[in-house]
């Protein structure tokens, strides 16, 4: 899963 | 990804297309607000500015790109496309949407997730987009009756926001330490400010009428 970092949502 | 995730992007997707039919098959953007568009462009952009750095997925960066060359095409047909700029309701799209840039960004330099330019650009961006749909609502207000197409654009994109609240519920189920309260609540208030919409638009649905917003 990614870190908090990258926004994985559009 | 989960299934209420991709059903709001598909939504959100869907709402797209039906603007740009709209556009290319009536060539006509008569009851669009084009500042509601440019918001979007500009929420879009800002929201992507990690397009080019950070790689999640082909499906992530696709939709980017989707979202953001849709919207920069709908503002530029709405500008300059002869026949489709001359059916603007430029006395109608009165709304003063720079208010709503200046005020996104303003809280967005207070709230964040980190203090630096992409997440202040990107919190701007979701309180932008929170925000960006009241110029179009306060033009249908305005122009009174609704056409079929304008009225499917505002339901899937308003329901599209729906989905990804039960998305952040479903994530936060399921994943120890998810918390976006940022999107979280944004998008409450954005999927508030369309219940008044889907009111008047399930009544008309409901009496097989034409749909028409109190003035």
């Amino acid at each position: 899963r990614y870190d908090y970092d990258g926004h994985d949502e559009l | 990804m989960n299934i209420f995730r991709l059903a709001g992007d598909m939504t959100h997707l869907l709402s797209i297309l039906v603007l740009l039919l709209k556009i290319y098959a009536t060539k006509s953007c008569s009851g669009i607000s084009r500042k509601t568009q440019e918001l979007y462009a500009i929420v879009f952009v800002a929201r992507y500015l990690d397009l080019f750095t950070d790689f999640i997925s082909v499906y992530n960066t696709f939709m980017k790109v989707v979202f953001i060359a849709s919207s920069l095409a709908i503002v530029w047909c709405m500008r300059f496309h002869p026949m489709v700029r001359r059916s603007y309701d430029r006395e109608l799209d009165t709304f003063r949407h720079y208010f709503l840039v200046g005020a996104s960004f303003a809280l967005a330099l207070i709230l964040h997730e980190k203090f630096t330019v992409q997440e202040i650009f990107w919190a701007f961006s979701i309180y932008l987009e929170a925000v960006a749909i009241l110029p179009q609502l306060v033009l249908l207000q305005r122009s009174g009756n609704v056409d079929n197409l304008t009225g499917q654009y505002i339901f899937f994109l308003g329901a599209y926001r729906a989905f990804y609240i039960l998305n952040w519920i479903y994530r936060y189920l399921t994943e120890p330490h998810f918390t976006r309260w940022i999107a979280c609540v944004s998008g409450v208030v954005q999927t508030a400010l369309y219940a008044d919409f889907f009111y008047y638009y399930f009544i008309s649905w409901k009496n097989n009428s034409k749909l028409k917003l109190p003035a």
